[in-house]
Parts: C-alpha cells; structure tokens; sequence
C-alpha cells in the first residue's frame, strides 16, 4: 500500500 | 471524492476565510488564539509535506496549498501585522500548546502506519489537529462576550471534521479494506472536544442571544 492509497485526503 | 468530504473541505475553508474576514475587516484578532492559529500552521506543515512527492489530484494540491498558506498567514498577521499584533491579548491566551505538540509527537512515535519520516509526521499532524482548538475553546471560555464572526469560525471549524467522520463512515461502508483508523479516532476526538461549544451555540441560536460559554 503506497502514501497514495492511504493520504488521499486533506 | 465524496459529498461528505467535499462538504467537509468547504466548511474547514469557509472557517478559515471567516477568519480571515474577521481579521481583514475588524483589523483586530480579538478573542483568536494565536497558540491555536500557530498548532493548525504546524499541523499543515506536517501533514502536507508529500506536497513535493506526491501529486494526487489539482484539487488536493491546491487545497493544500490554500490552507497552508493562509494558517502561515494569519500567525504573521497576529505576530507581525503592526495594527492587527497590538489587538493579541497573550495575557489571556495562555494555554501551554507546546505541550501538546510534545505529547502528540510522541503518541505519533509509537502510534502510526509505518515507522517512516513522512507517516510519523503524518499521524503527528492528525493527532495535534485533534487537540488544537483546546486554546482557543479556553480563550472563548475566559473571553466572555465574543464577536460573532469568531464563533462562526469556531462553528465552521468543528463542523468540517463531523462531516469528516461521516466520510469515513461512508467509505468504510462503500470500499473493501477501508481502514482510516487514526484519522478515524482522532477525529472523533476531536469533534468530541467542540460538543460543548456545539451545544451552547444551538442554545444561542435558538435563543437568538449572544453565545455564551460558562466561565
């Protein structure tokens, strides 16, 4: 699971 | 992207553009808790350092942008700003947020994803979001008669993250293997620590009266 998946939100 | 996050979004910037009204306008930070403004500047800086590594969308980007310029911009104002500076009162904005950013950066040691830079500042970032408006709800505790506009920022800022936790909900529900438990939990908390301000603003509003906090 990369920082995409995870940090998507603000 | 969903309509509860995208609401939530809107609602955080509409409290800090009140806030940015109310000091444009009023050229006074009156009854705004410069420890409370300087912990949310920190908070963004932390959580928005993938800025320069990740890109995920334009929208994500300059939100993040926005918020981590106008945090950093009001905290020059109240520092800096030779009219608006004269109206901090720090005799009653006294709260000790340095220890709040000295026991969530802990908590973020042993809380987080994984032990990496950015994820050990990211959980930081949440951790201290959830517990930043503590010196400002003291403020408007000690602080008894409050402009309007303060309160809705105050208002506006609470509510984002309730709007916040209905997204995870509604994510939790609609996507398999969906697990924000950090976020998720601090932002409980974190909406938890307005309900009585929540609760003495509807009183207010109800009454048509001027919110007031029990000192």
């Amino acid at each position: 699971r990369d920082w995409d998946d995870y940090h998507d939100e603000l | 992207m969903n309509i509860f996050r995208f609401a939530g979004d809107m609602t955080h910037l509409i409290s800090i553009l009140v806030l940015l009204l109310k000091i444009y306008a009023t050229k006074s930070c009156s009854g705004i808790s410069l420890k409370t403004q300087e912990l949310y500047a920190i908070v963004f800086v932390a959580r928005y350092l993938d800025l320069f590594t990740d890109f995920i969308s334009v929208y994500n980007t300059v939100m993040k942008l926005v918020f981590i310029g106008c945090s950093l911009a009001i905290v020059w104002c109240m520092r800096l700003h030779r009219v608006v500076r004269r109206t901090y009162n720090k005799d009653v904005d006294t709260f000790r947020h340095y220890f709040l950013v000295l026991g969530c950066f802990l908590l973020a040691l042993f809380v987080h994803e994984k032990f990496t830079f950015q994820e050990v500042l990211w959980a930081f970032s949440i951790y201290l979001e959830a517990v930043a408006i503590l010196p400002q709800l003291v403020l408007l505790q000690r602080s008894g008669n409050v402009d309007n506009l303060t309160v809705q920022y105050v208002f506006f800022l609470g509510a984002y993250r309730a709007f916040y936790i209905l997204n995870w909900i509604y994510r939790y529900l609609t996507e398999p293997h969906f697990g924000r438990w950090i976020a998720s939990v601090a932002g409980l908390v974190q909406t938890a620590l307005y309900a009585d301000f929540f609760y003495y603003y509807f009183i207010s509003w109800k009454n048509n009266a001027k919110l007031q906090l029990p000192a």
